[in-house]
């Protein structure tokens, strides 16, 4: 299959990412980026969330699928209660 | 379908709405007809009734907004988010704010308000989102046209276990999102699409791709959205790498995602006389050119260089297929024929011609 060339652009993935997994999964602004926290990278364990919600293979990667989905126009509630 | 946390549900059954402003992209009338309509997807199925009432508060506010709009929650401007709606209560509950920003239609191009407005009322009454790919409350846009729309089976059952059940005599019942390996599933249509495989089932298609285990969902309005649902029969013409698609006594050619200028056209065009409404199924041979149409127990038999119908037909079904009764779908792969009847599958050998296999009709599923 044709990789959609914005995967290529890891920048902007990435900031597609954050403000979906904020917007939609109550993911926490990262306010101590110099901090390294223990366990799983919480934007990991958020995708995995939404990969689960959506039925998208859970990689916990922001696959093509998972970008496709995220680039849907949709709803502006969250998936999750606040 | 999931209900809002908390569980939070109007207490009255009558509730009131307003419409506090309107879109400069589409007539006064258009707007409100859609919401109408989105509000009657809701009193259709549940004991609740919807009052319009003017200059006074209202249970539920309706209104268009842009950007910061003092709720907490921007809005992005166009794409992104379209719309979002609070959980029933007072107040702001049970208000619905829809971005300004995008383009709003009442038709398939842009955004339909109708169908945004149907799902953010779903909040309004104290639904959550719904992980089902085919239901209203499904968090990602997808168009459905406005009169083709029936409300999906999982969102009526959410709204009813809310509110209780309708007060018609006869429970209104919505479509099931087809799952692959269901045992009962059965098919509308099946074509090949340059080497992969497209089963039709009411608003949906299942895809197979040889190289990819799993298969993937959609809307068929995701490929062609001037196709209407329940595609009755579909057959691919290899070497004019066209599709042909067929519902009731019409039929549309498609070539890749567009359909080609001038169609639907009637069937009767190929040469079927008016006796014929629909058709049942069809499959294309590319080695001989002929295609092959079934209609009830019959199938004709259509050459495709010539474009017209070969004489001596109809013939019956089970004079050259065997005992495999109506055939429902059917398409050709790697010199074999599959015909579809109910959940069963026949493997038919052209060149020997007969049944060589008897499958499930999800065999292709991996299940």
């Amino acid at each position: 299959f044709p990789v959609a060339p914005e995967a290529e652009d890891e920048g902007k993935t990435l900031q597609l990412v954050e403000s979906y997994l904020q917007n939609f999964y109550g993911l926490q602004r990262d306010h101590h980026p110099h901090l390294r926290s223990h366990g799983e990278n919480p934007l990991a364990a958020k995708l995995k969330e939404m990969q689960s919600f959506f039925g998208l293979q859970v990689t916990g990667k922001p696959d093509l699928d998972t970008l496709e989905i995220m680039k849907k126009p949709r709803c502006g509630v969250p998936d999750v209660g606040q | 379908y999931m209900f809002t946390p908390g569980n939070p549900k109007w207490k009255r059954n009558n509730l009131t709405y307003r419409i506090l402003n309107y879109t400069p992209k589409m007539r006064q009338a258009d707007v409100e007809e859609a919401i109408q309509k989105a509000l009657s997807v809701w009193s259709n199925v549940t004991p609740l009734t919807f009052q319009k009432v003017e200059d006074k508060e209202a249970d539920i506010m309706i209104s268009f907004a842009y950007r910061d709009h003092r709720d907490n929650s921007p809005f992005d401007g166009p794409n992104g988010q379209l719309a979002h709606a609070f959980q029933p209560g007072e107040g702001i509950g049970g208000d619905v704010h829809i971005d300004e920003e995008e383009a709003w239609s009442k038709g398939g191009n842009g955004y339909n308000l109708f169908i945004v407005v149907a799902h953010e009322l779903g909040h309004s009454l104290g639904l959550s989102h719904s992980d089902d790919p085919g239901a209203l409350m499904y968090p990602a846009y997808s168009y459905t046209d406005p009169n083709e729309f029936l409300l999906p089976q999982d969102d009526i059952d959410g709204i009813q276990a809310i509110y209780g059940k309708s007060n018609t005599a006869v429970q209104p019942t919505g479509p099931v999102t087809p799952e692959a390996c269901d045992p009962n599933l059965t098919f509308d249509s099946i074509t090949t699409l340059r080497g992969e495989i497209i089963f039709f089932k009411g608003r949906y298609m299942l895809r197979k791709h040889p190289a990819r285990t799993e298969t993937e969902l959609n809307f068929i309005s995701l490929f062609w959205p001037r196709l209407p649902s329940g595609i009755q029969a579909a057959y691919e013409n290899v070497e004019r790498d066209e599709i042909l698609f067929f519902k009731e006594d019409k039929y549309w050619v498609v070539s890749g995602y567009d359909i080609v200028p001038g169609y639907p056209k009637p069937i009767y065009r190929l040469g079927f006389p008016k006796t014929v409404k629909r058709i049942n199924a069809a499959y294309s041979d590319e080695n001989t050119g002929k295609t092959y149409f079934f209609v009830a127990d019959r199938y004709w038999r259509y050459d495709e260089r010539k474009k017209s119908m070969d004489h001596g037909y109809p013939r019956k079904i089970v004079s050259h297929f065997g005992k495999i009764g109506r055939v429902d779908a059917a398409f050709q792969k790697d010199g074999y024929v599959y015909l579809f009847h109910g959940r069963t599958q026949f493997q038919f050998d052209p060149h020997a011609k007969r049944i060589v296999a008897q499958m499930k009709s999800t065999s292709w599923f991996n299940c």
